[in-house]
């Protein structure tokens, strides 16, 4: 059975996307087999893998709103890791799903169709709360919480953790958090550091060792279409990653 | 009568927040009355002016859906501007404003109330597209669109711009693009030469000719709950809102 995990923060901006991608790549080239769901609309995890949208027939719309089967959905991309694409039409899911019936079980259910074909699933979430993330959240065994070393991040973090503990205590009781990971880490800023030190006085060993840096390469990358394994392999970014992912690997 | 701008991109963490603040605070600074509204459950324009989340008794939740008076929500901030602060409660507003007849009309009939007791609104809105920030466009005159220059946010303009469209066509024919405001530009790096190039060749004069820089102040700044001219007014953060607010002005 896969190991699902969500990457979900409803800040927007701090590295959700850029975390999905490069975990389900640096997976994939540790030989684990790797799903990577895009469920956010704006589709950033769909083309930074290097697919190009324009042309979908079918996507996680239609497989949490129509029932469509995953597998007739899921594209490979040229990394070695597969993709459930997302388009625009992800937008009317928000108001669609609540006329489903048990509508937070929905990709549940569709995940355990495809579930032992993969030891990996990720799942890249919107910036929200909303219908969409919780779902996420209720179909995962963990959740990776991407946290920009910034001010608002910070303050964001224990509504985050609020709506968890409700989806835990409610939903899925067996969710844990994989880790907060910190992004965008500027050592030269007192910020960055202050943030990074708040954080880790509240969440502890919870807090992944590796740390993602500010690096432009990893905000190049998605121009091109690749994970910056294959965009810059010898970038602060593709190090910080990798090391990540041997975390992630070691925790299991 | 106020002249009403939403501040809205779906992509998140482009500057929509920091955008809004500073615009609030350097209009106000200019000798013009002004509101900003908080629509976003994070609450980030609201502790970013300095106000204190914890103890507020009613916010724009209740504005959006339980009628409240405006006057009687809004707070002064010790920045000469007010705000209409917000609470995690407008995370419910997404699914309970659907239940109000004609709810996309919700804030602009709030407004009309106020509206003469300001020279401007100005409306931070959430990264998406979806019932609150459809709401704020309809009780819009104009939209600021926050654009950090890197690429995801360029790929999500397209999506923005057609929702915007059929906002103007179905309901609010008046709204116009205020301006595409170019954000965290990085003069050092192609990425932002590269994305501010496509944009003025998509946008034309519709871009602002100023161009907020990346500045770690700014990112400073909402820790100690001020606006950029009172945390930093030297730093060129501050600058570039001074001089993208005179434009503002100027396009009266
Ligand atoms: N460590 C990093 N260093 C520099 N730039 C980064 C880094 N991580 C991400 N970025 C860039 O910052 C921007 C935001 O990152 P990303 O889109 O991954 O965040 P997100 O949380 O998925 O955003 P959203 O909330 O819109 O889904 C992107 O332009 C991305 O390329
Ligand atoms: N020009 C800038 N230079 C450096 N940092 C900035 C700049 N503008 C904003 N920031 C910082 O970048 C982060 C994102 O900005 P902000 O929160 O204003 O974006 P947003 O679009 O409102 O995000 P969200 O989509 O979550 O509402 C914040 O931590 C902010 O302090
Ligand atoms: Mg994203
Ligand atoms: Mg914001």
């Amino acid at each position: 059975m896969a190991k699902i995990i969500s990457v979900a923060n409803q800040k927007g901006g701090v590295g959700k996307t850029t975390s999905s991608i490069n975990i389900s790549s640096y997976l994939a080239r540790a030989k684990k087999s790797v799903l990577l769901i895009d469920l956010d609309m704006q589709g950033n995890a769909t083309t930074g893998s290097g697919i190009n949208r324009g042309n979908l027939e079918s996507c996680a719309y239609d497989v949490l709103i129509n029932s469509s089967e995953p597998s007739e959905v899921i594209l490979q991309t040229q990394f070695h890791f597969d993709v459930l694409p997302s388009t625009m039409n992800l937008a009317g899911a928000e108001v669609e799903l609540l006329q489903v019936s048990s509508w937070e079980y929905s990709l549940k259910k569709q995940l355990e169709k495809i579930s032992s074909h993969y030891d990996y699933i990720l799942i890249d979430c919107p910036p929200s709360l909303g219908v969409i993330t919780i779902n996420a959240l209720v179909a995962s065994n963990s959740v990776i919480i991407p946290l920009q070393c910034e001010y608002y991040a910070l303050e964001g973090i224990t509504s985050f953790i609020q709506t968890f503990k409700k989806i835990q205590y409610n939903l899925n009781p067996s969710i844990e958090i994989e880790g907060v990971l910190l992004t965008m880490y500027n050592k030269t800023t007192t910020l960055s550091k202050d943030v990074a030190s708040e954080i880790i006085k509240h969440f502890g060993n919870k807090v992944f060792k590796s740390i993602i840096p500010r690096n432009v390469r990893l905000s190049e990358s998605p121009s091109y279409g690749k994970p910056i394994g294959y965009y810059d392999p010898s970038s602060k970014g593709a190090k910080a990653y990798l090391n990540l992912v041997k975390e992630i690997i070691s925790n299991e």
